[in-house]
């Protein structure tokens, strides 16, 4: 069990680093263990340095770059022990436009063996779904699903953008 | 395997019998605020065997029941049904599709049923158990629940972690 | 002492109804204090309702919906004992277009007494503000102060926006 | 009484020394996720006389002195000025402008001026505590804070509405 910890856990690690790099282009990031632990009891420690920034624990990031670090950390997870299905509710809340062209990016990588149920408001996220799912409570506190497309949306909502970089 | 179907009745504010078909690929669900996006993420998780009130957001279990509106009289049972694609036979039976499902009384009795047999929650567990398709599994990522991994300590990581190797 | 809280509670109380309905367009909401305690010591329960919802804890309200009633209170304390300044950072992440859209009209009432600064990723809030004040880091890892005007964002997000706007 | 003038020099991701100049009603402050938009309140509620690292979203209070880039030596010191509009005497002093100053060596030392003139932390504290500007003030929301206020317990809440009543 220790051999197999330790293998998953630097499997794990490359992954992190090698996404982590694609999502900020550049920097570098890892999983570090307890000092001193052994290695089936120790804690895990984040380590993440955007591109030009120094490395620094993960709480002074700020609140748009913790939030990508998370995503890559559960997508090197996806890409070492792969599951059928993601659900993500409204994750790219705190993210601005740039940031969320790259998550969208960095789901293409695993649509072929994970299915994505994704909740957003964001209008960049809807535009990349294959398919769009509505729900509405045009009868006040009664939910009801409704089939959208994306030219719906556009009408909808008017000239002013949700989100800026 | 992804998830193909999910029909909720009762649960929450979907007091109509409501079906999901779901595709591979990234679907993305979309409406305003408090129509019930964050509900069926609640209900895939109670599908899926989650026994904790506060994980479904409530104070006790019949939280989930439909609690009426101004113009509705509240539900006596909430029920969601889940349809797996089982194609690639990741679930350990002979079924090309798998059907789970689940009732909740508002006298507290509960039922759980596997391709239409009445079974145990433990059956639906055990069924789960070996694919990664858990409660506490990194494939489901509930609103606001992002920043949990980054603010957590090092230790509860490890459990993260230990829960995806 | 005694007769100072109660009388400020009980503004505070008006105020936040007041201010709810306009926000979500009708409904209730008010300030609870906990039973049985005396004035000077109870602790205070929040109860919010949506318009044709039951009245409900506010743990059992959406993301958005919990937002715009947390924005409620905040200006229903700024109408009781106004403040010089307040500072909003990404508040409107969780808001759907049209709850942004409410926001910013009960702001507007406030701005006479309060200057208000407001840090967003959002256009429709940025396209409200009296002054836009950029900040940037093109030398990597140090900020800068740019002047920003509505212009230079129009033209900064390029054709995906404009399609999906 | 408004916010006139804020200059960082040294704090945090502000190593050349930056102003910004505000006027009365809404500023928008906009920018990329990491670019110091969340920084520039951590220095507002620092020149108001907060004490805590946690506060600062770091573990002791030097974190808050800029710490280089790959390209950048850190710097041995931190400092902030502000500069309040005080026409209306909001502020018990004659001046029709209040300047305050918060400077920190990495040595430890603290330095504190009032209209110039050195002075104590007590000094600038007192002459804010009557207008509500405080450090738990409901004046200053964080990012990611607004859902406290739901979140916390009754008792909780009762502090916060003691602080604003
Ligand atoms: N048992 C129940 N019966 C009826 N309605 C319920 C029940 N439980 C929750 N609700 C309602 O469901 C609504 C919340 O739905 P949900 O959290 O899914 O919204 P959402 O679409 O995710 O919104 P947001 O975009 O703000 O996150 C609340 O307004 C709540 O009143
Ligand atoms: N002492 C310091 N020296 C240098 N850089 C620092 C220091 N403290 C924090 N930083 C940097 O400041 C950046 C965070 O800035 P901030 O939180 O203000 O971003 P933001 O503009 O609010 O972004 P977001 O839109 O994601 O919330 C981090 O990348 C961090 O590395
Ligand atoms: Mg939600
Ligand atoms: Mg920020």
């Amino acid at each position: 069990s220790r051999r197999i910890f330790a293998e998953t856990f630097d499997a794990l690690n490359k992954a992190f680093g090698e996404l982590f790099r694609k999502a900020f282009g550049g920097g570098k990031a890892e999983l570090v263990l307890e000092e001193g632990k052994d290695i089936l009891m120790a804690g895990i420690e984040i380590i993440a340095c955007p591109p030009g920034k120094k490395p620094s624990h993960v709480r002074l990031l700020s609140g748009g770059e913790r939030t990508l670090t998370t995503l890559t950390l559960l997508f090197a997870v996806l890409r070492v022990r792969p599951s059928p299905f993601c659900v993500l509710d409204e994750v790219d809340a705190s993210l601005d436009e740039a940031n969320i062209r790259r998550f969208l990016v960095l789901i293409d990588d695993f649509t072929a063996k994970t299915q994505f149920l994704i909740i957003t408001h964001n209008k960049l996220t809807m535009v990349k779904a294959d398919r769009l799912v509505g729900i509405t409570m045009e009868e006040k506190g009664i939910s009801k699903m409704i089939d959208v497309n994306l030219r719906d949306l556009e009408a909808s909502d008017g000239p002013p953008e949700r989100r800026a970089a | 395997m992804y998830l193909k179907r999910l029909t909720l009745h009762g649960f929450k504010s979907f007091a109509d019998r409501t079906a999901f078909d779901f595709s591979g690929g990234m679907t993305s669900i979309v409406g305003p605020n408090g129509c019930g996006k964050s509900n069926v993420v609640d209900a895939l998780k109670w599908i899926l065997g989650n026994q904790s009130p506060k994980e479904m957001r409530g104070s006790e279990m019949k939280d989930v029941i439909f609690a009426g509106t101004t113009t509705r009289r509240a539900l006596g049972f909430a029920e969601v049904a889940l349809i797996f694609d089982n194609e690639d036979r990741r679930l350990p039976t002979d079924h090309a599709e798998v059907a789970v499902e689940r009732r909740l009384f508002r006298s507290g009795e509960s039922e759980y049923r596997l391709n239409g047999m009445k079974c145990r929650l433990k059956d639906i567990r055990d069924l789960f158990t070996d694919t990664g398709i858990g409660q506490e599994s990194y494939s489901i990522l509930e609103q606001g629940k992002i920043d949990l991994l980054i603010q957590s300590s090092p230790v509860e990581r490890r459990v993260i972690f230990e829960e995806a190797a």
